[in-house]
């Protein structure tokens, strides 16, 4: 069986609100490390990998590797019946037909279960190399975010640039063209979520849709900051971590020039 | 022009 209670619940609210725009199903693999999904959006572009570990919940009881398939509108319904505030603990069987989800209150005075029928789901899992990225940039999530609105009000498609002098991204539209550089700060008085940071072993650039991009922004409230990774002429990497807990990544294909 | 490649071309079936 799986049981795992997680102590902020609005956390789990929080995850789907990541997700809920770019799958309509997915399976849950509940294993022994933890609650992990992968799922790649209807037209194949992107790909969504979550990992929760078991260490970031209170209680955690997975006896074998578990395929939870849900499909995410309804679990977002039923999610958003808890308080923000609230315990989750999401129990099934080995085999299940149903998942169910208890919401406890803080202070202990409401219960509430509800239970959710479960899918059969075939999809195709793909394999993510451990991948060492030639140039990484890590920087204010919410910057990240208003960026790629910005951008996505001029154009359909970001070119990121990644030098050591910072990172480029530019767009062009029928209206016109727009670039916006962000420069690594030095390290001075910033917290360290406030700082733009950036790793490269040699320059790299590619072009990606921005109707992706502004979709994984929607992570934003999961992490203060948020790290792109790239390699030349591979998917990029969008990361935000979740503290002691695990992290949303979202992997997307470039364009590339026919 | 840009052409959209698909996820999986990047990466090997589990």
């Amino acid at each position: 069986m799986f049981e795992a209670r997680l102590l902020q619940g609005g956390l789990l609210k929080k995850v789907l609100d990541s997700i809920k725009d770019i799958i309509t199903e997915g399976n849950f693999d509940c294993s022994p490390n933890g609650l992990s999904l992968q799922a790649m959006d209807s037209s194949h572009v992107s790909l969504i990998d979550i990992l929760l570990e078991s260490e970031g919940f209170e209680h955690y009881r997975c006896d074998r590797n578990i395929p939870m398939g849900l499909n995410i509108t309804n679990l977002v319904k039923m999610i958003k019946c808890a308080g923000s505030e609230d315990i989750v603990t999401i129990k099934c069987e080995d085999k299940p037909d149903n998942v169910t989800f208890l919401f406890e209150s803080k202070d202990n005075d409401k219960i509430s279960d509800f239970e959710m029928k479960t899918m059969t789901i075939d999809d195709e899992h793909l394999l993510v190399p451990d991948q060492t990225y030639t140039a990484v940039v890590k920087m204010p999530s919410a910057e990240f975010q208003r960026l790629c609105r910005d951008m996505a009000a001029i154009g359909d498609t970001v070119n990121i640039s990644v030098t050591k002098e910072g990172v480029r991204f530019s767009t062009t539209g029928d209206m016109g063209t727009a670039n916006i550089t962000v420069r690594p700060n030095p390290s001075g008085d910033q917290k360290e979520e406030e700082r733009t940071e950036v790793q490269i072993t040699e320059p790299v650039s590619a072009g990606f849709a921005l109707r992706y991009l502004n979709s994984f922004t929607k992570a934003t409230p999961l992490s203060p900051t948020v790290t792109l990774g790239m390699v030349p002429n591979l998917p990029i990497v969008v990361e935000y971590k979740i503290a002691d807990m695990g992290h949303v990544r979202y992997y997307l294909a470039p364009k590339i020039e026919d | 022009k840009k052409r959209q490649m698909g996820i999986a071309s990047f990466f090997a079936r589990k």
